[in-house]
């Protein structure tokens, strides 16, 4: 199975559309692989994003030296995985 | 599980435990549930749906499918409990007797069997199909861009890389033409409902075009008492809307296709949450998720066997 370890799930709030442009900029940065959980779809729309650990930096730097507003959804992918493993496993068990 | 009744709904499952759920459903329930296969998937899984019905030939009937996105797992997991739910209520609910008495309900519980498989085996975010792109090493189509509905305008990729990758051609994905064919041979479906998560949604065409639908007071309205009906048990907070104005552009989707076909009631849900687990929504939300849903899908079900079309 794949790891996510480290990876986050970032919730970016663009306050206008050329803060929209600038995460659209990022979808097209591949290297980064990103993968967006919501699309970014306009001003006030939340945007969620899923950044492997080795692009965190980059992507936090991005934004804050654009101002872009943005909260960790998820600290860590990997983690609440092994947890919904869990639960399956303990109900097979059971 | 020995039977439906010890299967546990509170979990997630992977492929072959929901397909044994499937034959079992069907072994208890032979004269109201049949298993139908559409068709196989691009790695050679059958693609079943489920059909409930009371009799008839080709009656009126509706349309509900999950796990289109195969990382989705809440939609394939409620989908299992709507399926359970409706051989329950048949005869007990007054609602679902009578909406089985004059229609059937057409369940497509893995619409993605190749995808769903995959996110259980190799990558638990994995979002497409499988198939392969010719002259691309990226793997897969999202078959939710896929339909010959505004198939290659904005709202979708050109990138076999991309997650909203629409596919070469539309309905180049096997999981999605074969759904078409179905659709289209059978000519009397009503309603159809195309089940996605997260965000808390309940959408209606369009998402290609910001052309309001012929009739979208009708819809905004039946969206309106259906969300209505879902906040009902939890107080579950929805949003509805047009796909285009509430979230954006979406060229190629299921809900455009099949209003364009003359499915009146065409609607996609996006189930919980809005954003704290996402797609990684804990199991233990499961059953609340499926059961406020339900309340939603049976305000549409309902709404579409009182206004025949």
């Amino acid at each position: 199975n794949k790891n996510f370890v480290g990876h986050q799930v970032l919730r970016i709030f663009a306050a206008d559309e050329a803060q929209v442009q600038k995460v659209k900029e990022l979808e097209d940065l591949e290297h980064l692989q990103l993968d967006f959980w919501r699309d970014p779809a306009g001003a006030g729309i939340p945007i969620d994003v899923r950044v492997p650990f080795l692009s965190i930096q980059s992507v936090k730097v991005f934004l804050e030296s654009h101002g872009i507003s943005y909260e960790i959804m998820i600290e860590d992918v990997q983690s609440l995985l092994e947890e919904e493993q869990k639960q399956m496993s303990a109900f097979k068990t059971r | 599980a020995r039977s439906t009744d010890t299967f546990s709904y509170a979990t997630y499952h992977t492929l072959d435990e929901i397909y044994e759920f499937t034959d079992l459903l069907v072994a208890e329930h032979p004269q109201l549930v049949s298993k139908i296969q559409i068709g196989n998937t691009f790695e050679g899984r059958p693609i079943y749906v489920l059909k409930f019905s009371t009799g008839g030939n080709n009656r009126p009937a509706i349309w509900i499918d999950t796990g289109i996105h195969s990382r989705e797992w809440v939609t394939q997991a409620s989908g299992i409990w709507f399926a359970k739910k409706i051989t329950e209520d048949y005869g007990q609910d007054p609602v679902l007797t009578a909406i089985l008495d004059s229609m059937d309900i057409l369940l497509e519980i893995v619409t993605n069997p190749d995808g769903f498989a995959y996110t259980h085996s190799t990558n638990r975010m994995w979002r497409k199909t499988r198939s392969r792109t010719q002259g691309s090493l990226c793997i897969g189509v999202d078959p939710n861009r896929n339909w010959d509905a505004g198939f290659g305008e904005p709202g979708a990729s050109s990138n076999p890389c991309s997650e909203t990758y629409r596919g070469k051609f539309a309905n180049s994905e096997v999981e999605v033409k074969s759904i078409v064919d179905f659709v289209q041979n059978h000519g009397n479906i009503k309603a159809f409902i195309s089940i996605h998560s997260y965000s808390q949604l309940l959408l209606y065409p369009y998402g290609y075009t910001s052309v309001p639908a012929p009739n979208h007071k009708e819809l905004d309205e039946l969206a309106k008492s259906a969300v209505t009906a879902l906040a009902s048990l939890y107080g579950t907070k929805y949003t509805y809307g047009s796909i285009i104005d509430t979230i954006y552009q979406a060229s190629g989707n299921t809900v455009d296709w099949t209003y364009n076909q003359g499915i009146k009631y065409s609607f996609t849900f996006e189930l919980r949450d809005t954003g704290r687990y996402g797609f990684l929504l804990p199991a233990s939300q499961i059953i609340p998720t499926a059961k406020e849903t339900w309340l939603a899908l049976l305000t549409i079900m309902e709404y579409t066997l009182n206004h025949p079309y």
